[in-house]
């Protein structure tokens, strides 16, 4: 496993941040970014693929309402695939059971989907390897962040209770900020060490935390992040095989 | 919590003003005065809870002012959380998906 990994670094990987407004479809929004980075990495292609189309051929009601990311994998698959957003543009509402997939070429698809062991090291391995992740969890502590790297406790954020879908798309370390808990509890200054974390791709806008990311501690099952890791699997045919794009 | 020497929410005067610049910021108006003071309420809460966080935080977080400072927990909660999957347990076979190789 690499010390680091960011697939933003690498071109045409990770789309740009989406808004999910007022429509609770940050599992849609997820399980999208995690098909277009699929395709980025295995077959060179930077494509966007609909979350409208999710929501309104999701077998389970109204998508702005909320869903699991496992449901909008069984869609692609019973859709053989996703139109492009632009065909089919994201509105915010869901029109349940008025899919207009047929309508529009499908621009990805996928084959299977799979849940990862939950152990953060092999999920390290596989983001590093293979690409993004969905993964979902507690979200509470988002509502008051701004920047910086969280590391929860698991009374402040049970990871029990996961809520939010989001894309994992990196790792990396970085020093801890000198004192500030010695400063507020006036007890001895600690000896500065590095910080593992993960760094996620939220649905809230750009302007939501680091430019639409957040990053949360690594190692420690914080707010839930390894209770269900979820991608999909993109196969390439053996006479495209071509030199895979490594997680930079 | 002054007693650790620490203002952890802005004066009175002062809070409104923060209040202010959120509501320019991320474009927030209420309906009533009622709606307001409740919102003014929820929103000095909502900046001692960010202070509390960020001093329990083991990491490098810095927790403050966000779009949802004017929500209550339950609100944020419900507004952009869906709903709990605690203890649903994946009915889904593993192996779905077709064998043909990238046919559509």
């Amino acid at each position: 496993v690499p010390s680091t990994c960011d697939w933003r670094k690498a071109a045409g990987i990770i789309s740009p941040v989406k808004n999910q407004e007022s429509c609770k479809c940050c599992w849609a929004i997820a399980a999208a970014g995690n098909i277009e980075s699929l395709w980025g990495i295995k077959f060179r292609k930077s494509v966007e693929v609909s979350v409208q189309e999710l929501l309104d051929c999701n077998r389970c009601g109204d998508g702005c309402k909320g869903g699991y990311i496992w449901d909008a994998f069984i869609t692609v698959l019973n859709n053989s695939g996703l139109a492009s957003e632009t065909d089919y543009p994201f509105r915010g509402n869901s029109r349940t059971h008025k899919c207009q997939a047929k309508k529009y070429r499908n621009v990805a698809w996928i084959q299977d989907f799979i849940m990862l062991p939950d152990c953060e090291q092999g999920i390290a391995r596989y983001l590093a390897t293979q690409g993004p992740i969905t993964v979902t969890i507690n979200m509470t502590l988002l509502q008051h962040y701004q920047k910086g790297v969280i590391k929860a406790t698991h009374t402040n954020c049970d990871p029990q209770r996961v809520d939010h879908s989001v894309l994992l798309v990196g790792f990396a370390k970085c020093k801890s900020v000198e004192g500030r808990r010695a400063a507020s509890s006036q007890s001895r200054p600690r000896p500065r060490h590095s910080i593992p974390y993960w760094i996620l791709k939220n649905s809230w806008g750009a302007n939501w935390g680091e430019e639409g990311y957040f990053r949360l501690h690594r190692g420690s099952n914080a707010c839930g992040i390894t209770k269900y890791p979820i991608t999909a699997r993109v196969h390439i045919p053996a006479k495209k095989q071509q030199q895979l794009v490594s997680c930079p | 919590d002054s007693r650790r020497g620490q203002d952890p929410s802005p004066q009175p005067l002062k809070l409104k003003e923060v209040f202010t610049l959120f509501q320019i910021q991320y474009n927030r108006s209420y309906s009533n005065p009622a709606e307001y003071a409740r919102r003014l309420d929820i929103f000095a809460r909502n900046l001692a809870q960010a202070q509390r966080l960020q001093e329990e935080d083991l990491g490098t977080a810095e927790f403050g002012v966000t779009p949802f400072s004017d929500l209550t927990e339950e609100e944020f909660g419900q507004l952009y959380g869906h709903q709990s999957v605690a203890g649903r347990a994946l009915n889904v076979d593993r192996k779905v998906g077709s064998d043909e190789w990238g046919q559509t």
